[in-house]
């Protein structure tokens, strides 16, 4: 299956 | 205080129509130099980035950074009462709770003003990472749309898969598979209508087509969207706004796991 990642797995809280 | 003027102001209404059905509500933040927005949709799968710069507005007036929390179903309803050819001024008091949307027709026999409450939103600000893409495409943005809604009928998720011949756009699923193959523009008379392909190495990835689908709210923002991909990094779709700005989405690649 296909898993659909977060936006906060590649961005990060400033 | 608080004060923007935008001539066009049928441009915030555009804005509008492209932030809401991702967020619910959002902070404006306005200093110095424009309007930003950032946030993430409801699900926190995808981010929303919105910049106005000061310089295109016709008055622009920031006193003291100001960040306005705003409900933004609220606010379309609000800019739904304003017409294509009105000017739009938003202005707020220093650490306000109401911000007011002033509507003025051109021949300013009209002038409609509105006020609206404020919210406190908790301020998470991501940073974004400066991205040196393997690939980047710029297509007529309403190709775009037309593309994201065709290929959602045939699954739920899109190959973008791209190589310096063209770009590909595959989805598959029950009824059976689609595949659109765009080339790129030979010569590049009307620049809004052209395929331009950068390529520093071929990249085929994995979308889910509902974010897609609702990044093209913004179409009417722009004639033409640009697409940023790298491996394993979230894709960017980016809407120019005239010349004061522009709307950027990001969503993260589907992976196999």
């Amino acid at each position: 299956t296909v898993a659909q990642m977060g936006i906060l797995a590649f961005f990060t809280q400033d | 205080m608080f004060e923007a003027r935008l001539l066009q102001g049928s441009l915030l209404k555009k804005v509008m129509e492209a932030l809401k059905e991702l967020l619910n509500e959002a902070a404006w933040d306005c200093s110095d130099a424009g309007i930003q927005l950032q946030a993430m949709d409801n699900s926190h799968v995808s981010l929303v980035s919105l910049n106005l710069r000061a310089e295109g507005f016709d008055k622009y007036r920031c006193d003291r950074n100001l960040s306005m929390g705003m409900n933004l179903g609220s606010m379309s309803k609000i800019l739904k009462c304003a017409s294509n050819e009105d000017i739009i001024t938003i202005k707020a008091q220093d650490n306000a709770d109401t911000v007011t949307f002033v509507f003025e027709s051109p021949d300013q026999d009209k002038v409609s003003d509105y006020e609206m409450k404020l919210m406190n939103l908790d301020q998470e600000h991501l940073g974004i990472p400066e991205t040196d893409y393997a690939c980047t495409i710029r297509l007529p943005s309403s190709e775009f749309a037309r593309i994201c809604r065709d290929l959602s009928q045939f699954g739920e998720s899109m190959v973008i898969s791209c190589t310096k011949e063209g770009v590909r756009f595959s989805a598959t699923g029950d009824i059976g598979t689609g595949n659109i193959k765009l080339a790129q523009s030979a010569k590049v008379d009307k620049e809004e209508e052209a395929v331009v392909i950068e390529m520093q190495e071929p990249v085929s990835l994995t979308f889910a087509c509902r974010y897609l689908n609702s990044f093209t709210k913004a179409t009417s923002l722009s004639k033409s969207v640009q697409l940023s991909m790298s491996p394993e990094v979230p894709l960017v779709v980016e809407y120019k706004i005239e010349d004061i700005g522009h709307v950027r989405y990001y969503l993260a690649p589907k992976i196999e796991d």
